[in-house]
């Protein structure tokens, strides 16, 4: 099953 | 001092009501040539990013930049209150604790204003660097809306899959599945109903429907939607303005 990644995860600012 | 005035209000109210549902406290910039704005929802997935040039509105005046912090529920309020055909201008001083909506319906000689307290909100601002994308999407924002609204009743996940000639919008839920394929074609009469692709990379991508709901709410503010996905960058949904854009970006769902 596929989990919900945040944007954290492509601009390290967030 | 802060002066902007829209020819129409309801073109504010389109660009509100187009991110109002997904981020609730935002700072707009106000700067010399126009306003921008950015907000992260809550669960940190999904971005808004919208700029106004200065060109959209009928008059623009910005002496020195301006953050405006604001409550995009109390703003809503107040914007229901002012007619779509009123003129609306926007108010504030180089140092403002509020900000003055002025409805102005010239016909009639009535005008109606209305002061938006203003709220210190703690954000970052981001700056984007141009991504890299393997795919670019251009079609009409009804088509794009009306599938997202469709399949999304099915599951809270929605895969969009390119090919080289071929979109496709599947979802895989409890009550059974659905998809919807397009394939790019000019229509030359209504150039705005064109579909339009460019694929460099194929692209097989996962996103949560909640939040492609919310996107879809952008519609009102163009006929097209441009979306731009990569399998290394959070996908780039844009309505444009006659000057500026509101632009969303996506996180997508990973297998673990």
């Amino acid at each position: 099953r596929k989990q919900q990644a945040t944007l954290g995860r492509f601009f390290s600012s967030i | 001092m802060l002066e902007a005035k829209f020819e129409q209000a309801s073109l504010f109210k389109r660009i509100i009501d187009g991110f109002k549902d997904c981020v609730q406290l935002v700072n707009f910039q106000c700067k010399e040539d126009g306003i921008i704005a950015q907000a992260v929802d809550d669960s940190r997935v999904l971005l808004v990013s919208l700029e106004i040039g200065k060109d959209a509105f009928q008059e623009f005046r910005c002496d020195h930049p301006i953050t405006l912090g604001m409550d995009l529920n109390s703003l809503s309020k107040i914007l229901r209150c002012g007619n779509n055909t009123d003129s609306l201008t926007l108010i504030a001083d180089d140092t403002p604790d509020s900000l003055l909506l002025l409805f102005e319906d010239t016909k009639r000689e009535r005008i109606s204003e209305y002061s938006l307290k203003l709220m210190d909100i703690d954000a970052d601002f981001l700056k984007i660097e141009e991504l890299q994308y393997d795919t670019t999407i251009m079609m009409p924002s009804a088509d794009f809306s009306k599938t997202v609204r469709d399949l999304s009743q099915l599951s809270d996940s929605l895969n969009i899959l390119v090919t080289k000639e071929t979109i496709k919008f599947v979802t895989d839920g409890d009550i059974g599945s659905g998809s919807v394929i397009m394939k790019p074609f000019i229509d030359m009469e209504n150039p705005d109903e064109s579909i339009k692709l460019e694929m460099e990379q194929p692209v097989d991508l996962t996103f949560g429907s909640k939040y492609l709901l919310d996107i879809v709410k952008g519609s009102a503010l163009s006929n097209k939607i441009g979306i731009r996905l990569s399998s290394e960058a959070p996908a780039l949904f844009q309505f444009d303005l006659t000057s500026g854009f509101l632009q969303f970006f996506l996180a997508p769902k990973f297998s673990d």
